[in-house]
């Protein structure tokens, strides 16, 4: 992909878990990038910077709805709608399970981080629920917190 | 001219939405 212009900055890291994701789990990735899309529309598709930079996101978009067009999560938003809150909530369970027991590192707080930009993917398949906006905020301080504790060589609590 | 201009960007807008309805199968 090009350059990402400044103006569509706060897409970025759902654009880094979409690259991530592209062979672990490429439902998770085409929904990472169908956020971006929508998202960086939003931000400005009239600049001829960012117009040029999502013209070729949809273009990567389409051929993966048609590479991926025999699975359900992608031909069913429904289903990808249900496959998205689910690992989103396994990433947080994960973080979770790890905080409770004392463990604090790097994968726990990338964990939370991540799952924290998928409720926002989600929120591509309509309005969040306010239980969604909760693990969200949660989950992003979660990862602020700890990630800020021990940079500073503290312990979280 | 800059109206010229402004309607080459809202055509190439228009036609990234239509094919973000398409991809979302909502045309």
């Amino acid at each position: 992909m090009a350059a990402l212009p400044a103006q569509l900055r706060s897409i970025q890291h759902h654009l880094r878990t979409a690259q991530e994701h592209e062979r672990r789990d490429p439902v998770v990735a085409y929904y990472c990038r169908l956020y971006a899309m929508q998202t960086g529309m939003k931000l400005d598709s009239k600049t001829p910077e960012c117009r040029k930079f999502l013209i070729k996101l949809m273009d990567q978009l389409e051929l993966m709805k048609k590479d991926l067009g025999d699975n359900d999560s992608i031909s069913q938003e429904v289903v990808g709608n249900a496959h998205i809150e689910n690992y989103a909530l396994k990433m947080f369970l994960y973080a979770d399970n790890e905080d409770r027991a004392g463990r604090f590192h790097k994968n726990m707080i990338k964990s939370f981080y991540t799952a924290s930009l998928l409720l926002d993917v989600v929120s591509v398949f309509g309005e969040l629920s306010e239980e969604n906006i909760q693990h969200r905020k949660y989950a992003r301080w979660k990862a602020t917190y700890i990630h800020n504790c021990l940079k500073n060589g503290e312990t979280p609590q | 001219t800059g109206s010229v201009g402004t309607s080459v960007a809202s055509a190439e807008q228009d036609e990234l939405s239509q094919r973000l309805a398409k991809l979302r199968d909502q045309i």
